[in-house]
């Protein structure tokens, strides 16, 4: 079965689409299959790799809110190996549409499971989340075997990681025995500031090893290639920002192996 | 009555918190009295003003959900003329507590009324809002007279841009007919960017003079100015963040003068 990730934060801003996309090309390239699933209204994981609204049949809304399967929410994308279930701008109110239903907060680990019978899975499932502890990014710490938290290098960025650790805790307790925190990236990364050591040197003392060894820098080219509707790697695969995620993806690919 | 603007736009770590903070801290030297009303679960406006979790006494989720005055909230900050009712992280949940609440979309918008009628309003109250379209940004702007949307000059950026407007006019249409988009102010602008040059001429393109003249520069003192609990204004006087929220009251006082 595939390592599900869910990628959170609800800091807005902080790299979490930026990750989503760039870990799976990364991975891709390194000979994984992986659908990434968009969950955030905004969709930017789905533009991102040129899924605009106007080719978007089945959505994630779709799947949640009426029980499409997933398949059929599922489209190619240019890079043969990555595959995306996009999101909708109907996601914005599905907080509202799903609070009443039973099993609410088990809907994208079912549609989840369905799917894996009946198709050949990816090695790895990718959640973007919007950034938000909302009932979008519960569906996917339920449905999630592992969590990954891009933590920006800003002086923000920590206030918010004790709420989101103690959610991972209350869902490990009542919903996913099986969650677990992957770890913590940190992203936009610039070296020279004193902030960025600060913000560094504070997780890797509260967390250690959870903070992966790799860090993510400030590269303009990563916020260049979604305006080209590609990853990075693709954009262009010199950069810094390319060798981050799959040196990423590395470190990521290890530890699945020696957990 | 004071001039009421809610800080709102869905996409995340576009600097709603940033502008709530600094543009208040420059409407306050500029002679001005300002509320701010952190509705945000992080609290990042609380935090940045140096109220921090424990210092919290009553918070906005008890004006929300519990019906506290807002008055009760309202804690000074080291700046005079500053005021702020900060958020809890209990509004996490405030979508759900509230959903089944009849006047739920009203809460804030009375809590305000009442609050103007007990003590001597504010010249300014503006509203920190979370990344998301829900029900504490749609309490936002059926409170708010002004929507000031920060807008990142990111590919990223515009996409949600559109769904924000719609949700305006929606809200216009059905329970505030007096909100008015006062304005969009490009933030982190970086003019060696190609990025920065094409959202800038995309936005100014499609909104013409809603778009501020003022730019809000990516300066490295606005994201330090936190770490030591205040505004930038106080952190850096002499800084381009300073000289710019400076410029950017100086616009919205002027708007204010002939609407
Ligand atoms: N390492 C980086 N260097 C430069 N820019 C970056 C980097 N990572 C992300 N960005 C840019 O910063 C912005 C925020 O990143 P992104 O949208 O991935 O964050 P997010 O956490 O998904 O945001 P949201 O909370 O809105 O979902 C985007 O415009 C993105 O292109
Ligand atoms: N002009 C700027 N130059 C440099 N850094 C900035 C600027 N504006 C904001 N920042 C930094 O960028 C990060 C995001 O800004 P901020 O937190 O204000 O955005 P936000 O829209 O309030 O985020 P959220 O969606 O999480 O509420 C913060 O760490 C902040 O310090
Ligand atoms: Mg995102
Ligand atoms: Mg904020």
């Amino acid at each position: 079965t595939p390592d599900i990730l869910a990628i959170a934060n609800q800091k807005g801003g902080v790299g979490k689409t930026t990750t989503a996309i760039n870990l799976a090309a990364a991975l891709v390239e390194a000979g994984r299959s992986v659908l990434i699933i968009d969950l955030d209204p905004q969709g930017n994981a789905s533009t991102g790799l040129g899924i605009t609204q106007e080719l978007r049949q089945k959505t994630t809304y779709d799947v949640l809110i009426d029980g499409s399967p997933l398949a059929a929410a599922i489209q190619t994308t240019g890079i043969e190996g990555l595959t995306v279930a996009p999101a909708s701008r109907d996601l914005t109110s599905a907080d509202i549409e799903l609070i009443t239903r039973d099993r609410r907060l088990t809907l994208l680990k079912s549609a989840i499971a369905t799917f894996v019978t009946t198709a050949p899975p990816s090695d790895y499932v990718l959640i973007d989340c919007p950034p938000s502890l909302n009932l979008l990014t519960l569906n996917a710490l339920v449905a999630a075997r592992g969590l990954l938290v891009p933590l920006q290098c800003e002086f923000f960025a920590l206030e918010g990681l004790s709420q989101l650790l103690m959610t991972v805790r209350e869902v490990r307790r009542t919903a996913n025995s099986g969650l677990r925190l992957t770890g913590v990236v940190l992203t936009m990364h610039d070296s020279r500031t004193r902030l960025t050591q600060q913000v560094e040197q504070d997780a890797r003392t509260t967390l250690g090893d959870l903070v992966f060894q790799t860090v993510i820098p400030r590269n303009v080219r990563l916020s260049e290639a979604p305006s080209y509707a590609m990853p990075v790697l693709q954009h262009d695969s010199a950069s810094k920002g390319s060798a981050a995620y799959r040196a990423l993806a590395q470190e990521l690919m290890a530890a699945d192996r020696d957990p």
